[in-house]
């Protein structure tokens, strides 16, 4: 038989057992958890990404005015509270079918626009807008072309495809809050150059994408570099 | 906690002089 003071340390090692047993189902089941928000907002950004990716890769490519030819990719500022935030992306996917034609002799068409922009209201969104009904020409090196594309996302034509609900916010000073979204352009070798390069030699010596330059034509490249933050 | 993710997707073409 147990004397009392065994059977009371008996006792305490039992219970400290059961308090380590509780903790450590507790840690496995937020483990559990945290696991399944990583594993769902992978899944929401990489849906995301790979809708840009698809957009960015169809682009059209268009030539109204000899000898300019423009992409029709274009990241469009949002300014909150006096900052610039480059957050909207606009393509010009059409059906997708533009990057077989290039370059096309037209402009684009407001309705085969897609943008990516976070929600409006809604910050925590990432939308796919496109404009179906829209009507009219949108020329993508027209001063205007912000002011036109503010005005398009805002209408009544835009259509909004939420692609996920799970976008960071940040808060600006003044308390607004914006979705952590942003794109970057780069192009290589950018128009700048390209229009600088005005004779055969300085033109061969630019810095074409992969190296394909010849005497009279060039690859030139547009990246788009997408970097989002999604809560868990 | 918060995800970061990173994308690039490009586009090229042809240009002529």
């Amino acid at each position: 038989a147990f004397t009392l003071l065994e059977l009371m340390i008996a006792l305490t090692v039992t219970s400290g057992l059961v308090v380590i047993l509780g903790g450590i189902m507790t840690a496995s089941a937020t483990a559990q958890r945290h696991t399944e928000g990583v594993a769902t907002a992978i899944s929401h950004g990489e849906t995301a990404l790979r809708r840009v990716r698809t957009a960015v890769g169809s682009a059209g490519v268009y030539e109204v005015s000899a000898g300019q030819r423009i992409c029709g990719i274009a990241v469009v500022p949002t300014t909150v509270e006096s900052t610039t935030l480059p957050d909207t992306l606009v393509v010009w996917t059409g059906d997708g079918s533009l990057a077989d034609g290039d370059p096309l002799e037209r402009l684009p068409l407001a309705s085969e626009l897609t943008v990516f922009a976070p929600g409006v209201g809604d910050a925590h969104r990432i939308d796919e807008i496109s404009f179906p009904s829209a009507t009219g020409e949108v020329d993508f090196a027209a001063a205007d072309f912000a002011a036109t594309i503010r005005a398009l996302v805002a209408s009544a034509d835009a259509v909004r495809t939420r692609l996920t609900d799970r976008l960071r916010r940040a808060e600006m000073p003044a308390g607004t809050m914006v979705g952590a979204l942003r794109f970057q352009i780069i192009a290589q070798p950018t128009d700048a150059e390209i229009a600088a390069a005005t004779d055969e030699a300085s033109w061969t010596a630019l810095n074409w994408a992969g190296g394909f330059g010849g005497s009279s034509t060039g690859l030139q490249e547009i990246s788009v570099t997408t970097e989002l933050q999604l809560h868990l | 906690g918060s995800l970061p993710l990173f994308g690039s997707a490009s586009r090229r073409y042809l240009v002529e002089r």
